[in-house]
């Protein structure tokens, strides 16, 4: 489903992030990326979720070249198809919580009623039922980041992208994540996670190491 | 050098934080502040670093009620005798690395040229020495969390609150960040440590644990 061929990324001022990083991930699949901070691991993720181009290589989503996509083609990839967490979640710092999830199925075709009702579901899902109407400014790391979790998955897309998903966790709720995302491997979900955690990459059945730009 | 009586924090919109929590912490400790996601850590630690006022009880810090110092006495506390790592970093978005640490130094009476290479040597410290002209857009998420530790600790204040300081960081990075936290507490520094990962926790001389707004 995902297949980096030759993916180079230089950043504009000189640091090259990635170099020449050929990888294949087939569906399914439930990898963890693994490696020491700023060899390349988000930059990477980013690339694969079609957040941004590769300077260098091809990125195949889907069969798909993502550079023969025009914008509004990847933004549909992008709703439709890829969840994503992110390492300093990006949530919208005027909406609640609900209202975070719920815009996780804005171009979904779900109308408000039912969008809320799942949101509220993926809340619970992940602890956070009595924490709905909180605010990100009033919600603790952890539940910010358990928020952005809820956003990534509540539309139920086919491949997940989680960078760092439980690094403002305490073990049970990290082991709640995690669970959480093998239910839904399970159930067919293609995710990829980044980690931090040495516990969490050596219980996932494939790990990529990365360091310096490269995939080891 | 640290003092909470009956200390109760309470949020607009009801939720209770903190509640009647005693706490002692003496000259030149290295405690782990442990416990859920949602259990008051970072609320009791803004409390302490005077960010925040209790609803109930007392914070005593230096032997000092915080509640009789005026705003500019508590400005100049913070400034001068307490150093902060937060959980979300908080650097300022259009200053580089540099920047954000020579910033650390603002009101202590050392002049630009001296400033800047005092938060030289701290980011080379945590291995930033080739990402001192980096905004924080264009760093990690790893290397923005070393850029707030440097700015907290370039001033060597006498108490510093790390608020998970190795959440982004892989094992070496972060034991490197703990060996330099160590350092600073044999050389006199008081240090509190929170942290969901446990081995880290453990490793520290006290464990202060956490729950639902109580120290267990
Ligand atoms: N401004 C606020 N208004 C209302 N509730 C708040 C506010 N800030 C925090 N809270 C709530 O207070 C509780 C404690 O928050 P705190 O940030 O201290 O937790 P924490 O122990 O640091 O958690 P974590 O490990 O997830 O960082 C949380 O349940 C949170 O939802
Ligand atoms: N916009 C940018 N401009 C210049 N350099 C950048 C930019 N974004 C990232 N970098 C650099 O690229 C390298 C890789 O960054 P990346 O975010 O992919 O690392 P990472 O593996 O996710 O690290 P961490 O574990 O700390 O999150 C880092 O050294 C970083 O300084
Ligand atoms: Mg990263
Ligand atoms: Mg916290």
């Amino acid at each position: 489903v995902i297949e980096l061929s030759g993916v180079t990324k230089t950043y504009p001022g000189g640091v090259t992030a990635l170099r020449s990083v050929d990888l294949v991930i087939g569906y399914g699949e439930l990898p963890a990326i693994v490696g020491p901070s700023g060899s390349g691991k988000s930059t990477m993720l980013n690339l694969v979720g079609t957040l941004d181009r590769p300077s260098q290589g091809t990125v195949r989503i889907d069969g798909h070249d993502v550079a023969s996509l025009s914008d509004r083609q990847l933004s549909a990839l992008r709703a439709r198809r890829i969840g994503f967490v992110f390492q300093q979640f990006h949530l919208a710092p005027g909406r609640d919580a609900l209202g975070n999830v719920a815009d996780g199925l804005l171009y979904t075709g779900v109308g408000k009623r039912e969008r809320e009702q799942r949101a509220e579901a993926a809340l619970v899902r992940v602890g956070l039922g009595e924490r709905l109407t909180h605010r990100p400014y009033q919600l603790s790391g952890g539940e910010r980041q358990r928020v952005a979790i809820a956003r990534a998955v509540v539309g139920d897309p086919p491949l997940l992208l989680a960078d760092e998903p439980t690094g403002n966790l305490d073990s049970v709720s990290g082991t709640g994540v995690m669970k959480l995302l093998c239910e839904l491997n399970e159930a067919g979900t293609t995710i990829l996670v980044i980690t931090h955690d040495r516990e969490i990459a050596d219980s996932l059945p494939r790990q990529v190491p990365m360091r310096d730009g490269q995939v080891v």
